[in-house]
């Protein structure tokens, strides 16, 4: 599962 | 949030601190390139148009700071002490970097929407922003200590930014391969700066 999606990074 | 990531913010804030400080006090911006200023501000407009979203105070605090100020930076080198840039150092051609990272993020991206395909455009850019500064560098032979010091605070922040998706990965099963393959050419574009500076 790929939860880079989420994109909480700045 | 972990003291990798944590340190790594604080260390593009302070990036851009020194960066506003040497052109304020110094009034002048020279040795600084506009082209990689405007890369900046595209990168943060481009991948921050998702700031309705909530994640996080500090998150979305950061994300209007890291846009204000890159605008402002821009401002400060094209209005105000713009009688201190230099265009003829700043010839790098950007265009390039701008389509080449416009067709990747059109192919290669998680989903093929408006924002998600401008967030990938921004993590590409990103990654290669740098190359005009780097290439005014080179042509100029030598650089400001305090454009050193603005140079050294990115590189960190890149670097800080390896190990924090380390940590990520091995305590939240964290992956993000776009953003890790991007992240890993611009470390590799900073630590060969170092290198070359290094040697010097």
């Amino acid at each position: 599962h790929n939860n880079g999606h989420k994109h909480d990074e700045l | 949030m972990n003291f990798f990531r944590l340190t790594a913010d604080l260390m593009h804030l302070m990036s851009i601190f020194v960066l506003l400080l040497k052109i304020q006090k110094t009034r002048s911006c020279s040795g600084i390139s506009f082209k990689t200023q405007l890369l900046y501000a595209v990168v943060f407009v481009t991948r921050y148009l998702d700031l309705p979203k909530w994640i996080s105070l500090y998150n979305t605090l950061m994300k209007i700071f890291f846009i204000a100020t890159s605008i402002y930076i821009l401002y400060l080198m094209k209005v105000k002490f713009r009688a201190t840039y230099d265009p003829s150092q700043d010839t790098f051609r950007i265009e390039f970097l701008l389509g080449a990272c416009l067709l990747l993020a059109l192919v290669f991206n998680y989903s093929f929407s408006f924002i998600e395909v401008l967030w990938t455009f921004s993590i590409y850019l990103e990654a290669v922003a740098i190359l005009p500064q780097l290439f005014m560098l080179s042509r100029t032979g030598e650089a400001e200590t305090i454009t050193t010091h603005y140079l050294f605070a990115l590189g960190a922040y890149r670097g800080l930014y390896l190990l924090n998706w380390i940590w990520r990965f091995y305590t939240e099963n964290y992956a993000d391969l776009i953003v890790w393959i991007a992240g890993a050419i611009q470390t590799a574009l900073y630590s060969d700066f170092f290198y070359i500076y290094y040697k010097k």
